[in-house]
């Protein structure tokens, strides 16, 4: 993953 | 995804199109707040650089790229074709305060310090107050035409149902999400006056005054 949280809300 | 987001975010979408059309069917972007659409089109595009990075689902995507769209084609119309019905005289809130503003939290509590954290987390600081320059020029104004209320009143239920779904996806899945949860709270927060003339007064057949 590039990111350490993944945020899957708009 | 549960009801309370879905109508959240089908909320958010409609409120992009009663914009649109209020400017369409107006002809005029007066009593819109420039800065406020503005800043909605930089939140978008902090927030959604993941659309190059991760791939959620086909709606996540699609929705992203929307809402991308439609900012930057809002911005345009009011700075473009639409500019001379644009009142700029009472869309004056400092908006670069909230710019600075929302990059310093970011800085200071990012979600992470990955680059795109730190975009995401700034994004979320700054929609949490991109509202105040259009609630400051209803202020200044004391009214708004009615669709302009709409389009404020569609933005604010987003808000409170994202807050609704928040506690349903704790309960359900131990969703949590700390600088989301608290922006959004604040977000929601800002609309209180707001939904209060809104419900007495246009819920009513009247105009958006203030009393």
């Amino acid at each position: 993953r590039a990111r350490n949280n993944v945020h899957d809300e708009l | 995804m549960n009801i309370f987001r879905l109508v959240a975010d089908l909320l958010h979408l409609a409120s992009i199109f009663i914009l649109l059309l209020k400017i369409q069917q107006t002809k005029s972007c007066a009593g819109v707040s420039l800065k406020t659409q503005a800043l909605y089109f930089v939140v978008f595009v902090t927030r959604y650089l993941d659309l190059f990075t991760h791939f959620y689902s086909v709606y996540n995507s699609l929705m992203k790229l929307f809402f991308i769209a439609s900012s930057a084609y809002i911005v345009y119309l009011m700075w473009k074709p639409y500019r001379p019905t644009y009142s700029a005289s009472t869309d004056t809130f400092r908006a670069e305060f909230l710019i600075v503003g929302a990059a310093l939290l970011g800085l200071a509590f990012p979600d992470s310090w990955h680059i795109l954290d730190i975009l995401w987390s700034f994004s979320i600081y700054l929609e949490a107050v991109a509202i105040l320059p259009q609630l400051f020029q209803m202020t200044r104004t004391g009214e708004a035409e009615t669709i302009t209320s709409h389009y404020v009143f569609a933005l604010g239920a987003y808000r409170a149902l994202y807050l609704m779904n928040w506690i349903y996806r704790y309960y359900t899945e131990g969703y949590m999400d700390v600088i989301a949860w608290v922006a959004g709270a604040v977000q929601t927060i800002l609309y209180a006056d707001f939904f209060y003339i809104y419900l007495t007064r246009v819920m009513r057949g009247r105009l958006f005054s203030l009393p």
